[in-house]
């Protein structure tokens, strides 16, 4: 479970130790791992993406997938799942032919630790923090869901307007420079393919909509395909996922990612609930990540091959 | 570093509509402090509560008498987290 780093990917990380990896990881792999900055947190940390890409440098960007892993920062198991899967697609490429397909013509961004105030934090302060970390006027509560900040469906009443709450959705969109980071970076790119936002738990994987009742005009391939997916990772471990609409499988959420990508034309838009055990919540045991990371990664492939197979 | 000594995580699984917007206003009330893992959803959808120590008493009872079926799943969460803690300076020392 070790990388020739000595990384032990089977125990819980700090981001230190995780924005260190990802140095080792390009410096192993520069003909296909390369590390972008997106803009910095609230407490000014850097945003780091993991770019991996088999093509040279051109004036219109590659067809791309976009990954981010832990906007909630207290669950830890989908930055150690964003971590395993990086060191995955590196050592997979040229070995699996469906990755390496997909590699071939599109690059893949991977944002590991897409909220770090946060998850500093739960390391050094308060392990049950999930929010950002920036100062609401008027109120002695910190921080905004980052996953209720996005400019979809905005402020309706799938979030909180509470700043002490753990779903306030922020003074306005985008207020977060983290989700505000990620939204230029895609809007900039132009030809992201596909979004998906990986958070934890409660077994599921979602697609838009969540701010409303309507379905998807895609709403069929991605339910099919959510299917798929959701059958490729119980092969693994056995572990049962259920699949749908946001707000159908789960509940009315308003100023999601998924549903911001969708609407600004990233068509394949999908966000995960990783593993819950009905004994630990989102404090799973780190025995737990290796097999969530490998349930995980067939469900992920089968997403980006369908992706990588039906261009539009 | 904040410690969570004593809170339990109590999961709530109904299938009665009344019970899920019972468990919305019980998230209202801020004195009891209350951190939803998993909010109320829609029924037989699982219902995760955090519910730090000095509270345990009253939400029981809130549950108890309004028929809201509970279990604890996780009866100590400072002893998960000093779990958590040892294992990773551990695996550092490795």
């Amino acid at each position: 479970e070790r990388s020739s780093s000595g990384f032990d990917f089977s125990t819980y990380h700090t981001i230190e130790e995780i924005y260190s990896w990802m140095d080792d990881l390009v410096a192993q792999h520069p003909n296909l791992v390369s590390k972008i900055q997106i803009g910095e947190s609230y407490e000014k940390r850097p945003l780091y993406v993991l770019k991996f890409s088999t093509g040279r440098t051109a004036k219109t960007h590659r067809p791309a997938i976009w990954i981010d892993t832990g906007i909630h920062s207290r669950e830890w198991i989908t930055q150690a799942t964003g971590v395993w899967t990086a060191n995955k697609i590196a050592t997979e490429y040229g070995k699996d032919a469906s990755l390496t397909a997909i590699l071939t013509s599109m690059d893949i961004f991977l944002e590991i630790v897409t909220n770090p105030d946060g998850f500093a934090y739960t390391h050094s302060q308060n392990r049950m923090w999930r929010k950002t970390r920036s100062i609401n006027a008027g109120s002695s509560c910190k921080g905004v869901d980052p996953n209720r900040n996005w400019d979809a469906g905005f402020g309706g009443p799938g979030a909180s307007n509470n700043p002490c709450s753990e779903t306030y959705h922020g003074p306005h969109p985008f207020s977060e420079s983290e989700t505000k980071s990620i939204a230029d970076f895609i809007l900039g790119h132009g030809n992201v393919m596909a979004a998906i936002s990986i958070h934890s738990y409660s077994q599921m994987l979602m697609f838009p909509y969540g701010y409303k009742d309507e379905p998807a005009p895609d709403h069929q391939e991605l339910d099919d395909l959510a299917k798929e997916a959701v059958d490729a990772l119980a092969a693994v471990h056995g572990t049962r996922y259920t699949y749908g609409s946001t707000m159908h499988t789960i509940y009315q959420a308003d100023g999601i990612t998924i549903d911001w990508t969708y609407d600004n034309g990233v068509k394949y838009s999908y966000t995960f609930e990783l593993r819950d055990t009905g004994r630990y919540g989102f404090l799973l045991p780190a025995s737990q990540i290796i097999p969530t990371a490998e349930e995980t990664w067939p469900a992920l492939t089968k997403i980006m091959d369908h992706v990588h197979k039906h261009p539009y | 570093q904040k410690r969570f000594v004593g809170d339990q995580v109590l999961r709530v699984l109904t299938d009665k509509e009344e019970h899920i917007v019972l468990l919305r206003e019980l998230e209202e009330s801020e004195d009891l402090q209350l951190d939803y893992w998993a909010a109320p959803a829609k029924p037989d959808l699982p219902v995760d509560i955090r519910v730090p120590f000095p509270s345990l008493q009253p939400v029981k009872i809130f549950l108890e008498s309004h028929g809201i079926p509970y279990t604890i799943m996780i009866e100590d969460v400072q002893t998960l987290l000093d779990e958590e803690k040892e294992a990773m300076e551990k695996a550092r020392k490795l």
